[in-house]
Protein backbone atom coordinates (compact mmCIF):
# COMPACT_ATOMS: atom_id res chain seq x y z
CA UNK A 1 0.00 0.00 0.00
CA UNK A 2 1.38 3.78 -0.84
CA UNK A 3 -0.25 6.76 0.05
CA UNK A 4 1.81 10.20 0.02
CA UNK A 5 -0.10 13.26 0.47
CA UNK A 6 1.51 16.73 -0.56
CA UNK A 7 -0.18 19.62 0.42
CA UNK A 8 1.76 21.81 -2.03
CA UNK A 9 0.59 19.73 -5.17
CA UNK A 10 1.58 22.40 -7.30
CA UNK A 11 5.65 21.34 -6.66
CA UNK A 12 4.52 17.99 -8.29
CA UNK A 13 2.70 20.11 -11.02
CA UNK A 14 5.95 21.92 -11.80
CA UNK A 15 8.27 18.43 -11.22
CA UNK A 16 6.61 17.26 -14.38
CA UNK A 17 6.38 20.12 -15.46
CA UNK A 18 10.21 20.16 -15.40
CA UNK A 19 10.68 16.79 -17.16
CA UNK A 20 8.39 15.61 -19.39
CA UNK A 21 10.05 17.08 -22.50
CA UNK A 22 13.11 15.16 -21.61
CA UNK A 23 12.05 12.09 -20.41
CA UNK A 24 8.82 10.20 -21.78
CA UNK A 25 8.75 7.24 -19.71
CA UNK A 26 9.78 6.47 -16.04
CA UNK A 27 9.97 4.53 -13.17
CA UNK A 28 9.27 6.35 -9.78
CA UNK A 29 10.80 4.67 -7.04
CA UNK A 30 9.58 4.88 -3.62
CA UNK A 31 10.85 3.89 -0.37
CA UNK A 32 11.17 4.96 3.31
CA UNK A 33 13.71 7.68 2.43
CA UNK A 34 11.05 9.22 -0.18
CA UNK A 35 9.42 9.53 -3.97
CA UNK A 36 12.79 9.25 -6.31
CA UNK A 37 13.17 8.94 -10.70
CA UNK A 38 16.21 8.29 -12.00
CA UNK A 39 16.06 8.17 -15.87
CA UNK A 40 18.07 9.51 -19.01
CA UNK A 41 16.82 11.11 -22.33
CA UNK A 42 16.60 8.82 -25.02
CA UNK A 43 19.84 9.64 -26.89
CA UNK A 44 21.72 9.24 -23.18
CA UNK A 45 23.11 12.33 -23.27
CA UNK A 46 21.28 13.60 -20.39
CA UNK A 47 19.66 12.58 -16.82
CA UNK A 48 17.63 14.05 -14.24
CA UNK A 49 17.44 12.72 -11.06
CA UNK A 50 14.66 14.01 -8.85
CA UNK A 51 14.28 13.17 -4.97
CA UNK A 52 10.79 13.89 -2.80
CA UNK A 53 11.67 13.14 0.81
CA UNK A 54 9.10 11.53 2.70
CA UNK A 55 9.58 14.28 5.41
CA UNK A 56 8.23 16.60 2.83
CA UNK A 57 5.06 14.95 2.46
CA UNK A 58 2.17 15.48 5.05
CA UNK A 59 1.66 11.89 5.24
CA UNK A 60 3.72 8.72 3.85
CA UNK A 61 2.92 5.58 3.89
CA UNK A 62 5.06 2.93 1.51
CA UNK A 63 4.95 -0.32 2.98
CA UNK A 64 7.61 -1.77 1.10
CA UNK A 65 9.65 -0.60 -1.73
CA UNK A 66 7.90 -0.06 -4.86
CA UNK A 67 8.43 1.14 -8.63
CA UNK A 68 5.56 2.64 -10.27
CA UNK A 69 6.39 2.74 -14.33
CA UNK A 70 4.62 6.20 -15.83
CA UNK A 71 4.39 7.69 -19.17
CA UNK A 72 5.45 11.40 -18.19
CA UNK A 73 3.80 12.95 -20.48
CA UNK A 74 0.27 11.60 -19.56
CA UNK A 75 0.96 11.61 -15.78
CA UNK A 76 1.79 15.82 -16.66
CA UNK A 77 -2.06 15.46 -18.74
CA UNK A 78 -3.50 14.07 -15.47
CA UNK A 79 -1.73 16.86 -13.17
CA UNK A 80 -2.54 19.75 -14.82
CA UNK A 81 -6.20 19.13 -13.73
CA UNK A 82 -5.08 19.77 -10.61
CA UNK A 83 -5.61 23.15 -9.10
CA UNK A 84 -2.47 25.06 -7.79
CA UNK A 85 -3.49 25.33 -4.18
CA UNK A 86 -5.05 21.34 -4.33
CA UNK A 87 -3.42 18.84 -2.17
CA UNK A 88 -2.27 16.04 -4.07
CA UNK A 89 -2.14 12.38 -2.87
CA UNK A 90 -1.02 9.29 -4.74
CA UNK A 91 -2.32 5.94 -4.05
CA UNK A 92 -1.62 2.74 -5.40
CA UNK A 93 -2.44 -0.91 -3.73
CA UNK A 94 -0.05 -3.83 -3.71
CA UNK A 95 0.47 -5.32 -7.25
CA UNK A 96 -1.89 -2.91 -9.03
CA UNK A 97 -1.37 -2.08 -12.33
CA UNK A 98 -2.65 1.51 -11.93
CA UNK A 99 -1.77 4.50 -9.60
CA UNK A 100 -4.56 7.22 -8.31
CA UNK A 101 -3.93 11.03 -8.00
CA UNK A 102 -6.41 12.41 -5.77
CA UNK A 103 -7.09 16.48 -6.04
CA UNK A 104 -8.50 17.82 -3.17
CA UNK A 105 -9.29 22.11 -3.12
CA UNK A 106 -8.05 23.73 -0.02
CA UNK A 107 -11.57 24.28 0.92
CA UNK A 108 -11.85 20.41 0.52
CA UNK A 109 -15.60 21.88 -1.64
CA UNK A 110 -14.15 19.76 -4.51
CA UNK A 111 -12.34 16.19 -4.60
CA UNK A 112 -11.76 14.44 -8.07
CA UNK A 113 -9.78 11.57 -8.46
CA UNK A 114 -7.80 10.34 -11.47
CA UNK A 115 -6.65 6.98 -11.99
CA UNK A 116 -3.59 6.26 -14.56
CA UNK A 117 -2.44 2.79 -16.12
CA UNK A 118 1.45 2.13 -14.76
CA UNK A 119 3.84 0.50 -17.59
CA UNK A 120 6.34 -2.04 -17.50
CA UNK A 121 9.57 0.08 -17.73
CA UNK A 122 12.84 -1.73 -18.42
CA UNK A 123 14.99 0.86 -15.81
CA UNK A 124 18.63 1.89 -16.61
CA UNK A 125 19.85 2.75 -13.52
CA UNK A 126 23.52 4.67 -13.35
CA UNK A 127 25.69 4.85 -10.93
CA UNK A 128 27.15 8.51 -9.87
CA UNK A 129 29.42 8.45 -7.95
CA UNK A 130 30.08 11.69 -5.53
CA UNK A 131 32.67 13.78 -7.10
CA UNK A 132 34.95 16.75 -6.47
CA UNK A 133 33.86 19.62 -8.88
CA UNK A 134 36.46 21.81 -10.11
CA UNK A 135 33.86 24.70 -9.66
CA UNK A 136 30.28 25.72 -8.33
CA UNK A 137 28.26 28.03 -9.18
CA UNK A 138 25.39 29.73 -7.69
CA UNK A 139 23.23 31.57 -9.63
CA UNK A 140 18.91 33.23 -10.01
CA UNK A 141 17.75 30.22 -11.77
CA UNK A 142 16.02 32.98 -13.81
CA UNK A 143 18.75 34.94 -14.91
CA UNK A 144 20.65 31.25 -16.34
CA UNK A 145 17.25 30.33 -18.32
CA UNK A 146 17.47 33.64 -19.50
CA UNK A 147 20.80 32.73 -20.67
CA UNK A 148 20.34 29.66 -22.05
CA UNK A 149 17.47 30.96 -23.76
CA UNK A 150 19.05 33.90 -25.06
CA UNK A 151 22.49 32.20 -26.59
CA UNK A 152 20.17 29.22 -28.20
CA UNK A 153 19.17 32.16 -30.79
CA UNK A 154 22.43 32.51 -31.55
CA UNK A 155 24.55 28.57 -32.08
CA UNK A 156 23.65 25.35 -30.81
CA UNK A 157 26.42 24.86 -28.44
CA UNK A 158 27.81 26.97 -25.55
CA UNK A 159 31.42 26.72 -23.62
CA UNK A 160 31.07 27.15 -19.74
CA UNK A 161 34.09 28.64 -18.19
CA UNK A 162 34.92 29.55 -15.11
CA UNK A 163 37.69 31.34 -14.05
CA UNK A 164 38.45 33.80 -10.88
CA UNK A 165 37.07 36.42 -13.64
CA UNK A 166 33.62 35.03 -13.22
CA UNK A 167 31.84 32.26 -15.16
CA UNK A 168 31.33 32.80 -18.89
CA UNK A 169 28.68 31.38 -21.22
CA UNK A 170 29.68 31.56 -25.23
CA UNK A 171 28.70 30.42 -28.32
CA UNK A 172 28.83 31.11 -32.13
CA UNK A 173 26.70 30.50 -35.04
CA UNK A 174 26.35 31.48 -38.81
CA UNK A 175 24.88 35.10 -37.03
CA UNK A 176 27.79 36.10 -35.07
CA UNK A 177 29.18 35.09 -31.75
CA UNK A 178 28.09 35.66 -28.26
CA UNK A 179 29.80 35.94 -24.70
CA UNK A 180 27.74 35.94 -21.50
CA UNK A 181 30.23 36.74 -18.36
CA UNK A 182 28.51 36.53 -14.98
CA UNK A 183 30.87 38.06 -11.60
CA UNK A 184 30.28 36.40 -8.53
CA UNK A 185 28.09 39.46 -6.91
CA UNK A 186 27.54 38.86 -3.16
CA UNK A 187 26.16 42.69 -2.19
CA UNK A 188 22.19 42.18 -3.36
CA UNK A 189 19.62 42.41 -1.27
CA UNK A 190 18.63 39.21 -1.15
CA UNK A 191 20.54 35.89 -1.47
CA UNK A 192 19.02 34.42 -3.77
CA UNK A 193 19.87 37.17 -6.27
CA UNK A 194 23.68 36.98 -5.83
CA UNK A 195 25.69 34.58 -8.25
CA UNK A 196 28.08 32.71 -6.06
CA UNK A 197 31.19 31.38 -7.85
CA UNK A 198 33.42 28.19 -5.88
CA UNK A 199 36.43 27.45 -8.10
CA UNK A 200 38.91 25.23 -7.17
CA UNK A 201 40.06 25.29 -10.60
CA UNK A 202 39.59 26.89 -14.00
CA UNK A 203 37.57 25.07 -16.17
CA UNK A 204 35.81 24.67 -19.48
CA UNK A 205 33.27 22.74 -20.85
CA UNK A 206 31.00 22.53 -24.15
CA UNK A 207 27.62 21.51 -24.06
CA UNK A 208 24.85 20.85 -26.57
CA UNK A 209 22.48 24.37 -25.40
CA UNK A 210 19.13 22.38 -26.45
CA UNK A 211 19.23 20.57 -23.28
CA UNK A 212 19.87 23.55 -21.21
CA UNK A 213 16.64 24.90 -22.42
CA UNK A 214 14.96 21.47 -21.79
CA UNK A 215 16.63 21.82 -17.92
CA UNK A 216 15.56 25.52 -17.54
CA UNK A 217 11.82 24.32 -17.52
CA UNK A 218 12.45 23.28 -13.41
CA UNK A 219 12.95 27.33 -13.16
CA UNK A 220 9.62 27.60 -11.38
CA UNK A 221 10.79 24.74 -8.72
CA UNK A 222 13.35 27.16 -7.38
CA UNK A 223 14.93 30.77 -7.08
CA UNK A 224 18.46 29.34 -8.11
CA UNK A 225 20.29 27.16 -9.82
CA UNK A 226 23.47 25.69 -9.22
CA UNK A 227 26.25 24.43 -11.51
CA UNK A 228 28.64 21.61 -10.46
CA UNK A 229 31.68 21.50 -13.21
CA UNK A 230 34.78 19.45 -13.79
CA UNK A 231 36.83 18.90 -16.61
CA UNK A 232 35.73 16.16 -18.64
CA UNK A 233 33.00 15.33 -16.52
CA UNK A 234 29.20 15.63 -17.39
CA UNK A 235 27.94 18.96 -15.43
CA UNK A 236 25.44 19.00 -12.45
CA UNK A 237 22.59 21.41 -12.80
CA UNK A 238 20.70 21.57 -9.69
CA UNK A 239 17.01 23.08 -8.67
CA UNK A 240 17.06 22.54 -5.20
CA UNK A 241 12.46 22.02 -4.01
CA UNK A 242 12.85 23.64 -1.26
CA UNK A 243 12.29 21.06 2.51
CA UNK A 244 11.34 18.72 0.07
CA UNK A 245 14.80 17.52 -2.09
CA UNK A 246 15.90 18.61 -5.26
CA UNK A 247 15.86 18.38 -9.24
CA UNK A 248 19.52 17.24 -10.74
CA UNK A 249 19.61 17.12 -14.47
CA UNK A 250 23.17 15.80 -15.63
CA UNK A 251 24.52 16.18 -19.38
CA UNK A 252 27.63 14.67 -20.69
CA UNK A 253 30.01 17.40 -22.34
CA UNK A 254 31.52 17.64 -26.09
CA UNK A 255 35.06 16.68 -25.74
CA UNK A 256 37.73 16.46 -28.58
CA UNK A 257 37.79 13.18 -30.27
CA UNK B 1 36.00 19.02 -33.91
CA UNK B 2 34.08 18.29 -30.91
CA UNK B 3 32.12 14.91 -30.39
CA UNK B 4 29.28 14.44 -27.96
CA UNK B 5 29.91 11.83 -25.26
CA UNK B 6 27.62 9.67 -23.48
CA UNK B 7 26.95 9.59 -19.42
CA UNK B 8 28.00 5.71 -20.03
CA UNK B 9 31.49 7.43 -20.94
CA UNK B 10 31.54 8.94 -17.22
CA UNK B 11 29.42 6.31 -15.46
CA UNK B 12 28.37 2.80 -14.85
CA UNK B 13 24.91 1.01 -15.35
CA UNK B 14 24.59 -0.65 -12.06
Amino acid sequence: MLELRLVQGSLLKKVLEAVKDLVNDANFDCSATGFSLQAMDSSHVALVALLLRSEGFEHYRCDRNISMGMNLGNMAKMLKCAGNDDIITLKADDGSDVVTFMFESPTQDKIADFEMKLMDIDSEHLGIPEAEYHAIVRMPSSEFARICKDLSSIGDTVVISVTKEGVKFSTRGDIGTANIVCRQNTTVDKPEEATVIEMNEPVSLTFALRYFNSFTKATPLSNTVTLSLSSELPVVVEYKIAEMGYIRFYLAPKIED
Amino acid sequence: GKIQKLLSDFYCHL
